[in-house]
């Protein structure tokens, strides 16, 4: 269990507009 | 030689480890190419849900805030990827619209936020995450599940549509009711016609496909309710609309076959135990056009119960209906100028639109109440279907 004293970190987070444009799957969809 | 034991389930920490770069082939093989028709029928509900949240447990133990980022990033964007490919197939976005949900479930339950934590075991507080709050991630996760709960809905409402006019309101199950034609001629014209004819049988039967399909996926019941409710809304308006817009839909036996079939969609919800979810409600303005094509339309006391009894119509939804009403025999008459302007006056203060048709594209806000799972993530065993062998349990 983890210490409850240590703070998690808050991880900041795209938008889904930003997500898509880091298309992982670029080199597949590219004709 | 060491021997190969199988662990015991006590001993796994309900994680998932996997390489870095097994990152594509798990949301290839778990998301991008898993068919909720074959694969998937036999997977507990919400599998593919835990089998990440599991893989993102892992990365969060071991510190790795690039591999929480990019896995989450990587299931979001296939999720995406995959109801743009297959997003007119119901199946698929119901199978997606529920695991989405349940990945959101397991963020919230497993967060560490003890507004969360109420439900869970001993255990499955031990399972927290240790090292990363991800509440962004979970915003964008439900931003993700209100698209693909809009996209559900317009898959489900071009499915039914060319249903509703045909079973709601041509399509007489109520036989020699209608004056106009002897019995006879009209069972042998519609057995020509229902062959490519939808009857309410057909919608119920539809209605019932996509309950179950939602209840095979585990999709949160609280949301199938909003689901079914939306769909009460489109047949209600769209069978409406059509009545306001067709003089043979307004007579009175009509308006008793409009009825009957409103009490088979009420059953339909009993029978699902759905009474509570607000779908009956969003038929009354239907209700109330059928009830006033059979009520008394003469006196000023007929007046007077038409204005309170149609407080779910419009001023001119009700004078439409006055004005394509049709008497279909000779006991009945047509509605007189008179008595649509005597409705008219008594109508005349009320705050309203002038509204005539209803928008049949409106979709109700959804909201996803958190459903934490009791599921213990230690017991939970990957089938070999899944071709994911590259996890390791811990």
């Amino acid at each position: 269990t983890r210490p409850a004293s240590r703070p998690r970190i808050l991880l900041k987070a795209p938008t889904l507009q930003e997500m898509e444009e880091m298309n992982i799957f670029e080199d597949e969809d590219s004709p | 030689r060491p021997v190969n034991i199988p662990r015991r389930e006590k001993d796994f920490q309900g994680m998932l480890e996997y390489k870095q770069e097994d990152e594509l082939k798990l949301v290839k093989n778990l998301i991008l190419e898993l068919k909720p028709r074959g694969v998937a029928v036999n997977l507990i509900p919400g599998l593919p849900a835990y089998i990440l949240f599991m893989c993102l447990r892992h990365a969060d133990y071991v510190n790795d805030d690039q591999k929480v980022r990019t896995l989450l990033t990587s299931t979001i964007n296939s999720i995406k990827k995959i109801l743009k490919k297959r997003g007119d197939d119901f199946e698929t976005v119901s199978f997606w619209l529920s695991n989405t949900c349940r990945f959101l479930h397991c963020l919230k339950q497993y967060s560490g936020d003890e507004s969360f934590m109420k439900h869970n075991t001993p255990k499955q507080n031990e399972h927290c995450l240790s090292n990363f709050d991800l509440a962004e991630y979970r915003q964008v996760l439900s931003d993700l599940a209100i698209q693909i709960y809009q996209q559900l809905i317009k898959c489900m409402e071009n499915i039914l549509q060319p249903m509703i006019v045909s079973g709601m309101l041509e399509h007489e199950t109520i036989q020699g009711v209608s004056g106009v034609k002897p019995t006879g001629l009209r069972k042998r014209t519609s057995s020509i016609a229902d062959e490519g004819t939808y009857t309410l049988e057909s919608i119920l039967r539809q209605l019932s496909a996509f309950h179950s399909t939602m209840c095979q996926h585990g999709t949160d019941p609280e949301l199938i309710k909003q689901v079914v409710k939306q769909q009460f809304y489109i047949i209600g308006a769209v069978t409406l609309n059509n009545l306001l817009l067709r003089k043979d839909m307004c007579s009175w036996s009509k308006g008793m076959q409009i009825r009957y079939n409103v009490s088979q969609l009420e059953e339909w919800l009993r029978d699902k135990s759905l009474m509570m979810c607000g779908a009956k409600e969003t038929l009354e303005p239907l209700i109330q056009a059928a009830q006033l094509l059979q009520v008394k339309k003469k006196t000023d006391e007929d007046a007077e119960a038409i204005c309170s009894l149609c407080n779910c119509l419009s001023t001119a939804q009700i004078v439409k209906v006055l004005n394509l009403y049709t008497p279909v025999n000779e006991f009945e008459e047509r509605v007189s100028v008179a008595f649509i302007r005597t409705i008219q006056t008594r109508l005349r203060d009320r705050c309203e639109t002038p509204q005539l048709l209803m928008d049949t594209k409106v979709i109700y806000p959804v909201t996803f109440p958190f459903n934490p799972s009791s599921l213990a993530l230690e017991s939970i065993q990957i089938p070999g279907s899944l071709n994911l062998g590259f996890l390791t349990r811990v």
